[in-house]
């Protein structure tokens, strides 16, 4: 499902530490 | 009685949960403004997200967490963020909070569009865990507990993540003792808080997806 798409960015990011993207 | 490792491990995850915590801004808008359906849409959305951040940000702080596998630590935090961001939103609901800030949000939740059928269980559970006036340090062990579940969809290696578990386990476990001298079933309880969580995860999504369609 899209939402878990969206969690699943906003964690990749998060880990990256790219928050601000 | 805890032995010095497990009291650094049990400050390490304190400190870490108390240092990341979502920006005071959103609780200040909860609080002061009012919103129309979308807005508070919005808002939560916002909220939600962030949350999120701050979740990741206190996992990398667990001991050993960054030393998995990359895409089991993606795997457990997707398959814990909803879990953990209960939890967190736990202390709004047994803090003691400026007078009406809990029924206030409550409210906000109550008109955000989504059905009461979700809304229910999910207040039922924040009663039901308030109830038993979990201690921060208990809170923040049972945090990293979840975040470590090793059955997880998408886990390859099981094993490595039941070996960070068990630790925190431990800890847990002893700390309840300490804390609830009279209680000896309170560790049993806060895991069977877990199981309900679980159960709310899986309703989750089900949340969501009628949230959208409307």
């Amino acid at each position: 499902p899209a939402s878990n798409l969206g969690l699943e960015d906003i964690i990749r990011k998060a880990l990256m530490g790219n928050l601000e993207d | 009685e805890l032995t010095k490792e497990q009291q650094a491990l049990m400050k390490l995850i304190v400190d870490a949960y108390n240092k990341h915590q979502i920006p005071q801004d959103f609780a200040k808008k909860l609080l002061q403004e009012q919103y129309s359906a979308d807005e508070n849409f919005l808002l939560l959305t916002e909220v939600a997200t962030s949350q999120v951040q701050v979740l990741v940000e206190f996992t990398k702080s667990i001991p050993g967490f960054l030393s998995l596998d990359h895409e089991d630590q993606i795997a457990l935090l997707k398959g814990s963020a909803v879990e953990a961001t209960y939890l967190r939103s736990v202390q709004v609901f047994s803090k003691k909070m400026p007078t009406g800030y809990a029924q206030l949000l409550e409210e906000r939740i109550r008109k955000s569009g989504i059905s009461q059928d979700f809304i229910t269980p999910i207040f039922n559970f924040y009663k039901s865990i308030s109830k038993l006036h979990m201690a921060p340090e208990e809170q923040a062990l049972l945090t990293a507990v979840t975040i470590l579940t090793p059955d997880r969809p998408y886990v390859k290696d099981q094993q490595a993540v039941e070996r960070l578990q068990e630790p925190m386990l431990d800890v847990l476990r002893k700390l309840c003792a300490l804390q609830h001298p009279r209680e000896p079933q309170y560790f049993a309880r806060l895991l069977g808080r877990l199981t309900e969580l679980r159960t709310l995860n899986h309703f989750h999504t089900e949340l969501l997806t009628s949230w959208r369609t409307n």
